[in-house]
């Protein structure tokens, strides 16, 4: 099982859109896959249509005020074939501060997965646009970090200060994290997109990706209508960066 | 003094694009103006250029481990008139947890902006993506709330779990939160945004502002070069509507 969590603390850069789409196309492959949503704004749940109140969620795991719960009685098949989701809830809000600096938070993920090991061939969790416990817990569980950047000079600005703030969390793992950047949101007919992939690539090589994900209208159709990717043709453009980004990314090497 | 807070759970909807620029216009027009910038990721630093390395952030006004600073040694004037910044810094991660279930801590922002009313005509709180203890903060210091709002279907539905949300933690308030809901990323010639808009008015009515702000790429210009809105002509399309909105938020009630 390889997990992988999906996260930038600059918002709307496409954060859940690559979770469902990397995800779709896993399943699509014949691969288990569970999307997992970490985003107390549960966008994830709602774009696939798994709300936590008839379910339970994320926060369950931790067992504030009671026992945690089970994690398969979380997880829940969609109507897609091998696609799973455990979704969000707004409970997930207060985690940091009724956890507060409470020792062993961090690892209530990686436990609850090692539990789902045999039922998956990949996890992805799509994570909320800040660095709290939820975050923390996401990068002890994951083999790598995907990094969606928007190509545009404040988000470029944003990401060097977030990579210098997730290496202070990441010390709480003790090895170090395998990254990919994602570029995002690239409109190859404006110079700033162009100007902002050219210096993403002389500033961070070989960890940004080769497959750029461009603007395509039709990304944004399916997920108003709740179609992952996979499912939704029309969206040729936005399909075909995500097909080339996935095989890229399983040619990668998973961490020790 | 008027106290503004901005704020959308949903991220990369133009929340800092708003703060930065009606601030700008407010400042424009002969008034004091202070932009807060209480997001970790500190987008609104970046963007008019004021870090916290040299001058302090948000972070020392919660005197966590020390006693907290003067809010007027964190207050930094800039390079246009009348328009001064409090920065944010990337320790404010760490706010949820370090003060737990601590009471009191979420009128910190009330107390020293209580210091500050002589000094400034407005004041606008740029705020996180998220709604923890910096939220609380931003609600309780506030007189009117704004929600930026992408026009587009997955943007409505988090619209309406926000809002839940926000009426949880408003009730530590005491009294109702104001609140307009500002149309953002709007593209007329597109039927998702016609119809997003559409529902938008009629499932919130005058809680949305007449003024919706336009897709114009002028306005990611002007933050990629550092300028606000009002100092840059050439976003035509996004500074007449933000100056709509501006002398239309300036006709609403204050709160009592
Ligand atoms: N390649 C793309 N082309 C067009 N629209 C896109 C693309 N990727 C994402 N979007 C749209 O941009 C918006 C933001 O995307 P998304 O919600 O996935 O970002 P996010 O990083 O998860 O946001 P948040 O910070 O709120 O979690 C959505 O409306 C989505 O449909
Ligand atoms: N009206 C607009 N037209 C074109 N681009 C815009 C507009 N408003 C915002 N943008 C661009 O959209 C991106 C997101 O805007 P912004 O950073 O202001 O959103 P935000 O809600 O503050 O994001 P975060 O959730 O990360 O705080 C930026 O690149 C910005 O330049
Ligand atoms: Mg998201
Ligand atoms: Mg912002």
């Amino acid at each position: 099982m390889r997990v992988w969590a999906i996260s930038n603390q600059k918002g709307g850069v496409g954060k859940t859109t690559t979770t469902v789409a990397l995800g779709s196309l896993m399943a699509e492959s014949g691969k288990r896959t569970l999307l997992i949503d970490m985003d107390p704004h549960a966008s994830l749940s709602g774009y696939i249509g798994v709300e936590s109140a008839a379910h339970g969620s994320v926060y369950d795991l931790f067992g504030i005020g009671g026992n945690p719960l089970p994690v398969r009685t979380l997880v829940h098949a969609t109507q897609w074939d091998r696609l799973s989701v455990l979704p969000a809830s707004a409970a997930m809000i207060t985690l940091d501060r009724q956890i507060g600096t409470r020792p062993g938070m961090g690892l209530v993920l990686t436990h609850a997965l090692a539990e789902l090991a045999p039922d998956f061939d990949h996890v992805l969790l799509d994570c909320p646009p800040t660095l709290g416990v939820l975050m923390v817990n996401a990068l002890a569980a994951s083999d790598r970090l995907l990094v969606p950047t928007q190509t545009e000079a404040l988000a470029l600005a944003g990401l060097e200060r977030m990579l210098r703030s997730l290496s202070m969390i990441e010390r709480s793992r003790g090895k170090p994290m395998l990254r990919t950047i994602v570029p995002t949101l690239y409109d190859a007919r404006t110079h700033a997109s162009r100007a902002c992939l050219a210096q993403l690539r002389e500033q961070y090589g070989d960890a940004v990706s080769e497959a750029v994900i461009p603007t395509d209208t039709q990304i944004r159709e399916a997920s108003a209508a709740g179609v992952p990717l996979a499912s939704w043709p029309a969206a040729r453009r936005g399909g075909l960066a995500y097909r080339r980004l996935l095989d890229e990314l399983l040619a990668l090497p998973v961490s020790s």
